[in-house]
């Protein structure tokens, strides 16, 4: 079981057109 | 908004050749932990502030900026399955685009999930900031 806790960023490489 | 800051101690950093996934980053932290232990250098401590702007981490004795990851660079973070007072995260370096899984020891299990938990709801804000100016 993969009780471990992790997250993935939906941001990750997503440009900043500023 | 305003981010929070962690006391941990940096345990080091190794590269990676992907931006996620469960084996690879407990293969990083595994890595980082056995190359700590076998230097018997004291991990640094860090003041790791964690903001949707990203992390920065501070050298605690000297204050001196160690890191300064924006959000977009950052892909994944965990607290290690096995090194349960270990969160770790993974990022593109800005400057050679290599991915780094860096690992930071908590006082405790509690505090390195508080510290998941928090990088995550940076990635959430971060997010919808960003569909905003979108």
């Amino acid at each position: 079981n993969s009780n471990t806790i992790h997250f993935h960023n939906p941001v990750y490489q997503k440009t900043t057109e500023d | 908004l305003e981010g929070m800051t962690f006391n941990l101690s940096h345990i080091g950093m190794t590269l990676v050749d992907q931006p996620k996934g469960e084996e690879l980053s407990a293969a990083a932290v595994k890595r980082i932990v056995a190359t700590a232990k076998a230097s018997r250098k004291k991990p640094q401590k860090v003041a790791f502030k964690v903001s949707p702007q990203g992390i920065v981490t501070l050298d605690r004795s000297t204050n001196k900026l160690l890191e300064n990851v924006s959000i977009y660079r950052i892909s994944y973070c965990t607290v290690d399955k096995l090194h349960d007072k270990v969160f770790a995260y993974i990022a593109q370096n800005t400057f050679n685009g290599t991915l780094e899984c860096h690992a930071y020891l908590c006082s405790k299990r509690k505090v390195a999930q508080a510290v998941a938990l928090t990088v995550a709801q940076a990635f959430t804000v971060a997010f919808e900031l960003w569909q905003v100016a979108k």
